[in-house]
């Protein structure tokens, strides 16, 4: 109905909006709407980084947008917020900059959500209360170990 | 309510049956490349009543069950079950009043699967229902896969505004 | 024939020139997210005689031009120049003799485009002329872009066919 | 033309056989045409990583699918070996041990064609004979920095 996805898109845009600043430690994005009729619109994402003046995200960089993805996606997750939250790889093409502030992100969401990520980032690792290794010693069947997060590194290094 | 374990058994690469103790807030997956780290998220998918081979990256369902390694026959059965503390009453329903509760799926190569809620069979829709106003679900936004943030970039306006529809 | 330099001004985020020294055989480059490095791989290509905006991720050619920052204006041209060492004589034709071979695109925002070949104006056809017969080109393989490899993985069998086809 | 078709076909199929398990240290692979007729075949790629049993590329992971693809790639370019070759961020899902394999396949290609190769990996930025630092001091403005191999981790972990 309209009324509803008028709703949905004020507060996805209006999420979208506060967790895109938090994620580049600056900048700005907002979501559009294209078309007259609101039942038929296109949604279009805005992003800027800080200090640029892009409009539309094409000309972006593989870890901008993939940033701008993840603002989107945790406002989208934020409209109907599960007791958990499943991540998995989220921060793999992200530089150490922006996985720190991602990883600060994530332990603020971690106040009212249990959050499982999977991840190679030696970073987003370093804030996890409790590490998970999978393996695979023997080919094919996959096991568990307990790891600690130098272990972890060691393990993920071989 | 709170994830507390996640046991998988005959499921993808865990052939043998295996607990994930999931205790905190903040927990991390880890290993190398291709040792299982997503097949457990498909798991969480798949009990949850996924119903797609497509979204669990198989040509068909029965491709979940575990189909042999060099040195490992294929086994006929795959089965995974997800065990929820419910101390502060999250779900609504039936079950509002349960401390604990397990949700389980079991699947033959024939392609049936059979439902279990706290241990007693039931239909995929009593799954289904289980979540309702939760926020969770196989298609919600509480799990994001390994190509979620590929899928936004590269969706068209009206693709990008059918997301917005599900989440709705 | 080896790449000795890159040289870029006004193109994308390269507003002022620069020259990338591109000695030995090993270049790794290194930086930030969204810092300019695939912008270099775009600027090879659109050189090399690239036509098509989508693949160079713009929405129209004008895309390429430096289009201003928060403290910087617009600019009016981009120019980007690969200057090659030929003295093993890799090219064929004409060049085959030179030592130093270098080409250049430069182009203003009403879409037109100049080519040069050692700083004699030529057609875009001269540049693709000279690269026929050595594997090089803006859609070769031997330029492997940031989602070069989720094309592969996703690409049907027709698909996977015709990027044989523009290989052969 | 149906000669040329079958020509590059088992050419490529050739060169991704033997390079698929040098990238992943064992298993194979191989390429298979669907279809009866030589002119409107399509093209499948069979893989399996060392130690398992699946056909299809479909249920591999994330990583076991972009090296299974950076082997087919590099077996394309081979057909027609340019004298040089852009890479970028290619190692971006692979963990540590992949990585190692496929920077070793990049040193060994080094010895006749020169590979320009943009990373976020550290193990890739070691083999470099030479690394280019792009950085944006002032935003928006895309400027060049020479960095030893210690100076590019510093750098890129800012
Ligand atoms: N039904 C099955 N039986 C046996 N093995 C399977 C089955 N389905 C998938 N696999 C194996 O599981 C592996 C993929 O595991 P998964 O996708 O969880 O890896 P991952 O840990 O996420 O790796 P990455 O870090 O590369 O993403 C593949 O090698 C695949 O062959
Ligand atoms: N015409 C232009 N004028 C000014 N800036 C531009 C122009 N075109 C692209 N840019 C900027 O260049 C940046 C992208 O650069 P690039 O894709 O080279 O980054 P990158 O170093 O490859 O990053 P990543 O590691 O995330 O892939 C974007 O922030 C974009 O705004
Ligand atoms: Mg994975
Ligand atoms: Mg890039």
């Amino acid at each position: 109905t309209r009324t509803r996805f008028r709703e949905t898109f004020d507060k996805v845009n209006s999420g979208f909006q506060t967790l895109f600043p938090r994620l580049f430690g600056g900048g700005q994005a907002h979501l559009e709407l294209i078309g007259e009729e609101l039942l038929e619109s296109g949604v279009r994402v805005m992003a800027r980084p800080p200090g640029k003046r892009n409009s539309t995200i094409h000309l972006l960089s593989g870890g901008e947008k993939a940033l701008t993805a993840v603002s989107l996606l945790f406002a989208l997750f934020e409209l109907n917020p599960a007791p958990f939250c499943l991540l998995d790889e989220v921060d793999a093409p992200l530089d150490d900059a922006n996985v720190v502030r991602y990883s600060q992100m994530l332990r603020a969401l971690s106040e009212k959500t249990q959050l499982i990520y999977i991840t190679h980032n030696k970073i987003s690792m370093e804030i996890a209360e409790l590490l998970v290794g999978v393996t695979m010693s023997e080919p094919g069947v996959s096991r568990l170990v307990a790891v600690d997060v130098e272990e972890a590194l060691e393990m993920v290094a071989q | 309510m709170r994830l507390k374990k996640i046991k998988l058994s005959g499921f993808k690469s865990f052939v043998d049956p295996i607990t994930i103790p999931v205790s905190g807030n903040l927990i991390g997956i880890v290993g190398p490349n291709g040792c299982g780290k997503s097949n457990i998220i498909d798991a969480v998918r798949w009990v949850m009543g996924e119903s797609s081979a497509k979204h669990l990256r198989g040509d068909s369902m029965a491709d979940v069950i575990f189909s042999g390694s060099t040195a490992r026959k294929p086994v006929g059965k795959a089965s995974v079950e997800l065990i929820f503390d419910n101390s502060d009453g999250g779900v609504s329903g039936q079950y509002a009043a349960y401390a604990e509760i397990s949700i389980r799926r079991e699947a033959g190569r024939d392609g049936q699967s059979d439902y279990f809620l706290n241990r007693t069979r039931c239909r995929r829709k009593d799954i289904t229902d289980l979540f309702l106003g939760t926020g969770l679900g196989p298609h919600s936004y509480s799990i994001l896969e390994q190509n979620a943030v590929t899928r936004i970039i590269e969706s068209k306006p009206e693709e990008l505004r059918s997301f917005f529809e599900e989440a709705a």
